[in-house]
Order: structure tokens, then sequence, then C-alpha cells
């Protein structure tokens, strides 16, 4: 399961 | 990585660095507002729950680390360090928590991107911290004299937000599936509490009076 690639900002 | 967001990074962590020089060199809080720092620290741990279970890049880690540690130990400077404590202003910085956090929890509960412990989580840290400078903007507007550092402080975390909207200009044009509703609102909200702040900073700069906001 990914996570949203937003939450590779801080 | 754009330039947009790395900027962006770099004045959030710059503001960061003002807020610890002010603490550890001057030993003053003097302007601060403790409310806004533990809404802080509370937003970096809601946020960062991910740290150990996904790793992005040695960068995000270290940044993420940094942010949490920096948050928790400017908080403990202010309420227990016995010189950094006295400077406090007490009387002045009076808002509530709870009238923040409770409904930004709310509203992650009910606006989220999945319905999950940590989406939830990040959902309010999202929310929580385009309003935790509230308590911050309100003490400034109650304080007489602000300090240099204080200002800059303040002025290096809006310019943090406003790169921070570039940064997702720039990806989506150059990401088309880039589309987060939740930070991006949330993010714009943020950054508009920031408008008077910075016309009043930048008139103050420009004529060169110390920065002071109406009542």
């Amino acid at each position: 399961d990914s996570e949203p690639e937003s939450h590779d900002e801080l | 990585m754009n330039v947009f967001r790395l900027a962006g990074d770099m004045t959030h962590l710059l503001s960061v660095v003002v807020l610890l020089l002010k603490i550890h060199t001057i030993k003053s809080c003097a302007g601060i507002s403790l409310k806004t720092q533990e809404l802080y620290a509370v937003v970096f741990a809601a946020r960062y729950l991910d740290l150990f279970v996904h790793f992005v890049s040695l960068y995000n880690t270290v940044m993420k680390l940094v942010f949490l540690a920096s948050s928790f130990s400017i908080v403990w400077y202010m309420k227990r360090h016995k010189i950094v404590r006295r400077t406090y202003d007490k009387d002045h910085d009076t808002f509530r928590h709870y009238v923040l956090v409770l409904p930004c929890l709310l509203l992650a509960l009910l606006i989220n991107e999945k319905f999950t412990f940590r989406e939830v989580m990040w959902a309010f840290s999202i929310y929580l911290e385009a309003v935790a400078i509230f308590p911050q903007l309100v003490l400034l507007q109650r304080t007489r004299n602000i300090d240099n550092l204080t200002g800059q402080y303040v002025f290096f975390l809006g310019a943090y937000r406003v790169l921070y909207i570039l940064n997702w200009i720039y990806r989506y044009f150059t990401e088309p599936h880039f589309v987060h509703w939740i930070s991006w609102v949330a993010g714009i909200v943020q950054t508009l509490l920031y408008a008077d702040f910075f016309y009043y900073y930048i008139m103050s700069w420009k004529n060169n009076v110390k920065l002071e906001l109406p009542a």
C-alpha cells in the first residue's frame, strides 16, 4: 500500500 | 524536489533557527506565543507518525527529526528553563488551544484522504498547522515593542508558506496527478493569515521604523 505523494512533503 | 520546495523548507528551517537563536543566546522568548509553539509540537508529532514506517529520503527523515526536536525543545525552554521562562509574556498569550484543536480534529475525521488512523492524523496536522500561527499573531498585536528576531521569525514562517504554494503550482504542471485539495486549501488559508502581517512588516522595513501591528 503506497503513501499519497503529498506525504513526501514536510 | 523543485527549487520552491527546497527554498520553502529552508525558510522554515531558518525560522526555527532564528527562534532558537533568540532563546539560546539572548535567553529570551519575549513576544513568542507558547500556545503557537505547543500547537506546532502537536502538528509535527501528528504528521510524522510515519517517520519509522514510511521512508522517503534521508533528507526527509533528517528534516522531520529536526522539526520534531526543535519544536519540543522550544516548548521545554519556554516552560522549564529558569531564565527563559521568566521572559514569557503569559498575560497576553491567552488564546485557548481547544478552540483550534477540536475543530481541526473534527474536520480531519470528516475530511481526509483515507479513513485510517495515520491519514486522519495527517489531515489533522495539516488543518492545525494552518491555524497554529493564530495565537502568535494575536500576541504580536498586543506587543508594544516587537523585537527584530520575533519579526523575522514570523516573516520566515510566512515565506515558507508562500514558497510551498509555488511548489504546488510547479508540481501541478510537472506531475499532473499531483492534486491534493486538503493541503492546498489549508495551505492557502494559512498563507492568507500572514497577509496582514506581511503588509506591516514590509512597510516597517521600507520606512525603516520599528514593527508595530495596529490593535
